[in-house]
């Protein structure tokens, strides 16, 4: 069974890659990039065990290697908020997915 | 470039991995 | 890096759980489960090569396993014709995600 077959499927299903996955003291951290051709994030999301709160999700943009003609049509798409690092209980996870993938769909007509 | 997939074609997002510091990984078709 | 770990994040954030993933002379197949608590669908998603058509994709429900108050809920969420075969092109994958989560997030009350 090939990992890539399972992620080529999600990126085509969901809009969503998953690059790798891996553990460190701090949590269980997956490389991500969600979009499509209307835009795309990178992202680094973190899950972080915590006894009292359950598990928390960090979510941080990775926007260094984005152009500026990119950056400018991500600010028209998505919140100002979510170019932050966030971080909300694993219930909302769901939300922050689908709330990413209306912005990410949104056309946005280069200005110049 | 073995970056696409007979079933699925290109994948752009797979081709942001260098975005994370690494090169996109080839999709291997295990035999079945 | 495991592959139920990147099978975790995806149901978690995208309600989708891919179970098996194999290959066969008509094509590449997903036994897939997706929804939340409101409803579940199973189903097979089959991606078979067509070199005039590009690659097909085929939707089949599994509902032999599910029991008759599943399906009453089932059949108030999702419209019929979600409850036979469906082939679409690879393009219409994502409205398809998109079409059965909206459906599967429906709240149902229970008739009796």
């Amino acid at each position: 069974e090939s990992m890539e077959l399972v992620k080529d499927l999600f990126e085509h299903l969901c809009g969503v890659r998953v690059h790798k996955c891996y553990e460190d003291d701090a949590g269980l951290w997956f490389d991500t990039s969600q979009g499509s051709r209307n835009g795309i994030m990178d992202y680094k999301l973190g899950f972080v065990r915590s006894d009292e709160a359950g598990t928390e999700v960090v979510y941080i943009p990775l926007l260094k290697q984005r152009s500026s003609d990119e950056l400018k049509i991500l600010q028209q798409q998505i919140p100002s908020y979510m170019f932050d690092t966030l971080s909300f209980p694993l219930k909302s996870l769901p939300q922050f997915y689908s709330k990413m993938a209306r912005c990410l769909g949104k056309e946005v007509r280069d200005r110049d | 470039d073995g970056l696409s997939s007979p079933y699925f074609g290109d994948s752009p997002l797979k081709r942001r991995a260098p975005s994370f510091g690494y090169k996109p990984r080839e999709t291997v078709f295990s035999p079945t």
